[in-house]
């Protein structure tokens, strides 16, 4: 995935949403 | 389910109150910390051998040029309308006083419009502010510019009110800041009762005398060193989320809660990560800076020397603002960028540490956002911060090991989390 070089994200909100959500 | 596992490790298993201990450890060893000082260094030498022992990861020093100033002896007695020593506080970077000291009528105000108004009375007298406390970043400008605006109107040395919430009677110090081509004057904090009581005497018409006395001085500066530990990213090792607090304090009470909490939850968030055998995508760099006090001089030289490689900083971290039960994060950052960290936020659900505020921020992290990376400090109890800020009364007694366990289970997840994510923090 992209590490954010360009500021534009390869994933939608609702995917980082579930990203972050797995480090519970 | 690394959030839970930080949380049980820092909050109610093996790792509790350990931040607490290893800083009672340091600041009973050591003391006090100031810019210059022998403590400071012996400090830093101290770290440097801790990280080591930790098994962190570069653990290395960056040398800088720091200020160096010694308070001396300083005493204040009022003389009329009748004696009363007054309990003072040098400030930092004043100078001194003739050995005889300063011996004049006092001319009260309220604020630095007040004294321009009364520009004609100041000559010759020692200006006295009795400024009220509305917020230290509002209040906090009649310290660091009360000696410069008394000078211009002709004062001979400036007394001003200590910049605190709550005073039993506390003295507190902090930096001033002189300016070229103002006659430098003596300049010093007294008490906030001290300030009321000379302001009521004044304003009864009654003639206020003071005899000041400082044998503060400035010297060249001197060698020291940011302090720097980490764990290397295992995907992105070039790319860095920043966690920090600064090592070095005021010369008054332990210099534990300002900030040395902020700079033992910062390595207590590398030493949970590392003992939950975890290792981000990122680099997690661990700085304590030397310095802030004088203004974030390490610092600034830490950002000239690594700002080449601003793009790879997802996050800058830095805790000095207490370290007491953290009502949450404050971030300065993009609208996307906030939107995820608001998503962070809520894996502190177990220790309802949850809220996103407004406003990141930290002297010796300015730098870095100002150059537009995503920042983030810890927010707690003001009102008992800035009561004991910078005074004798900032030592371990102020400080709670269970409340540095959750503030350090905050600072841990946050800085885990946003250095592992596949992709960094957006900027704009």
């Amino acid at each position: 995935a992209a590490i954010y070089q360009n500021g534009v994200s390869q994933n939608t909100f609702q995917e980082i949403k579930e990203e972050i959500a797995h480090y519970k | 389910d690394v959030a839970k596992a930080i949380i049980n490790l820092a909050v109610y298993g093996e790792a509790q109150n350990r931040s607490y201990e290893r800083l009672s450890l340091l600041v009973d060893t050591v003391g006090p910390r100031l810019s210059g000082s022998k403590n400071l260094e012996k400090a830093i030498q101290i770290m440097y051998q801790n990280l080591q022992d930790d098994r962190l990861e570069n653990v290395h020093l960056e040398p800088v040029k720091i200020p160096h100033w010694e308070r001396g002896e300083e005493s204040a007695m009022m003389l009329e309308p009748r004696l009363h020593k007054m309990a003072i506080l040098g400030l930092g970077s004043s100078i001194g006083t003739p050995h005889e000291g300063i011996t004049a009528e006092v001319l009260v105000v309220t604020s630095f419009d007040e004294l321009r108004r009364r520009a004609s009375e100041a000559r010759g007298k020692i200006v006295v502010y009795n400024q009220p406390y509305v917020n230290y970043s509002k209040s906090v400008q009649y310290r660091v510019s009360g000696a410069v605006e008394a000078a211009k109107v002709g004062a001979l040395a400036s007394l001003i009110r200590s910049v605190t919430s709550f005073s039993i009677y506390s003295p507190h110090t902090g930096i001033q800041k002189y300016q070229d081509g103002v006659p430098k004057i003596p300049t010093a904090c007294i008490t906030v009762e001290d300030a009321e009581m000379v302001a009521r005497m004044a304003s009864r018409g009654s003639r206020v005398v003071v005899q000041l006395k400082m044998g503060a001085k400035n010297y060249p500066d001197v060698d020291s060193f940011n302090t720097v530990a980490e764990i290397i990213g295992r995907k992105y090792p070039e790319q860095v989320v920043l966690v920090s607090g600064h090592l070095d304090s005021w010369d008054v009470g332990q210099g534990a809660m300002d900030d040395g909490g902020g700079a033992f939850i910062s390595w207590e968030a590398l030493s949970l990560i590392k003992d939950l055998g975890l290792r981000p995508k990122r680099t997690l760099r661990l700085v304590l800076w030397t310095a802030e006090e004088q203004g974030g001089i390490g610092a600034f030289q830490y950002y000239q020397q690594h700002k080449a490689n601003i793009s790879n900083y997802s996050l800058v971290m830095e805790s000095d603002l207490g370290t007491f039960l953290p009502s949450g994060l404050q971030f300065t950052g993009s609208e996307k960028a906030r939107a995820i960290m608001k998503e962070v936020m809520k894996l502190l659900q177990p220790i309802n540490v949850t809220q996103l505020f407004t406003a990141g921020e930290g002297t010796d992290i300015s730098f870095w956002i100002q150059a537009g990376v995503p920042g983030a400090s810890l927010l707690d109890d003001l009102y008992k911060y800035f009561s004991f800020h910078h005074s004798r009364g900032d030592t371990m007694t102020v400080m709670d090991p269970e409340q540095m366990n959750v503030a350090a289970a905050v600072w841990a997840v946050v800085s885990y989390v946003i250095a592992d994510r596949e992709e960094m923090l957006p900027r704009n």
